[in-house]
């Protein structure tokens, strides 16, 4: 997958962190400290889709190019999560039991145009 | 896939940053609360301590890692390993001891399991963990008794009576799963348990005099998948 940086419009993954301190829910997750939530941004131009993680394949991408320049009509795509994983919480529950837990596709580790 | 010509994700990039960055905690606080089936964030009134937490960690990670089982006591060997798959969510669950009545030579001790768990999710395994301290060398036995109230609410009945000879002081563990089966089978959320010993113990358990050494129940559990069969 490609990070997003300053320049680049295209299909990438931006970091956000969400504090557990900072939104006052330190007191009941007892771990981790936060989410690294992370999303998906950017422009899918019809060359890049179907790249899981946009620079998979380059020889994909330029065949795509030319379907899509010989293609009557343009469809888009979007820029989505291609891999995600489980975020591990320990926490307190209703009735201050502690529960351990991995909830699944939590984490957005790379994207890719649809 | 686009709708309209719009990606789902599309209108977050309209935003000022200020506005996404509200958005998107709004939207992370959601996900949590909702895939641990929490209708709003707990309010924490009696937190556990730290020196309990640690110590109960540690043993469940002795447990998973030791085969040996306590004597007596062997775990039941029908529970398959954990494996979780796509989409299917599991859980551990520490419960700790609420201390009931006690005497010189019995405590009780109550386990108030999550709102959540009962009728929505499958126990997979529980084991009662309790740190003794012996009053000498021998073999001391134990009396635990599973206790349940009974339709008066006014008493308590046993339910089910299990013996164990305790050597040495330490943890000992028991294998409750079957206990918190059928507690969980009748709609309910605590299990008392009553440890009785032979001879005058002063006090049977650590508990009252150090955290760490607090008894608690750990439990492995997963959501109940609505549509899977399942032959008894």
């Amino acid at each position: 997958g490609i990070e997003c940086s300053g320049t680049s419009r295209m299909c990438c993954r931006k970091e956000f962190f969400v504090d557990f301190k900072e939104i006052g829910w330190e007191d009941w997750i007892i771990q981790p400290e936060g989410y690294h939530m992370n999303y998906c941004a950017g422009l899918c131009p019809m060359h890049m889709a179907g790249i899981p993680g946009l620079a998979a394949s380059f020889h994909t991408a330029v065949l795509n190019l030319i379907k899509a320049n010989n293609a009557d009509a343009a469809v888009d795509s979007c820029c989505v999560p291609t891999q995600r994983r489980p975020l591990s919480l320990l926490y307190y529950d209703r009735d201050s039991n502690i529960i351990k837990t991995d909830i699944p596709d939590m984490i957005v580790d790379a994207c890719g145009c649809t | 896939a686009p709708q309209g010509g719009l990606c789902p994700a599309c209108g977050l990039a309209a935003l000022p940053p200020a506005s996404q960055r509200d958005v998107l905690i709004a939207v992370a606080k959601q996900s949590i609360l909702s895939k641990l089936r929490l209708p709003d964030r707990p309010n924490i009134t009696h937190p556990t301590s730290r020196g309990a937490l640690l110590s109960a960690l540690r043993r469940m990670r002795a447990q998973h890692t030791d085969t040996t089982v306590s004597p007596g006591m062997p775990h039941d060997s029908s529970i398959p390993p954990l494996r979780p798959g796509a989409g299917v969510q599991e859980f551990e669950l520490l419960s700790f001891a609420e201390s009931g009545s006690s005497t010189s030579r019995s405590v009780r001790l109550h386990f108030h399991f999550t709102q959540e768990l009962p009728g929505s999710t499958e126990i997979l395994q529980a084991t009662l963990y309790l740190f003794w301290a012996v009053p000498g060398p021998g073999i001391h036995p134990i009396t635990i008794k599973f206790l349940q109230p009974d339709p008066t609410g006014l008493s308590m009945t046993t339910v089910s009576e299990t013996r164990l000879e305790v050597q040495r002081a330490g943890w000992v563990t028991l294998d409750v799963g079957q206990a918190v089966r059928s507690l969980f089978g009748r709609g309910s959320q605590s299990l008392t348990v009553e440890l009785e010993v032979a001879e005058d113990w002063s006090s049977p358990l650590l508990a009252g005099h150090n955290d760490s050494h607090w008894p608690f129940v750990a439990a492995q559990a997963r959501v109940r998948m609505p549509h899977r069969v399942q032959r008894r």
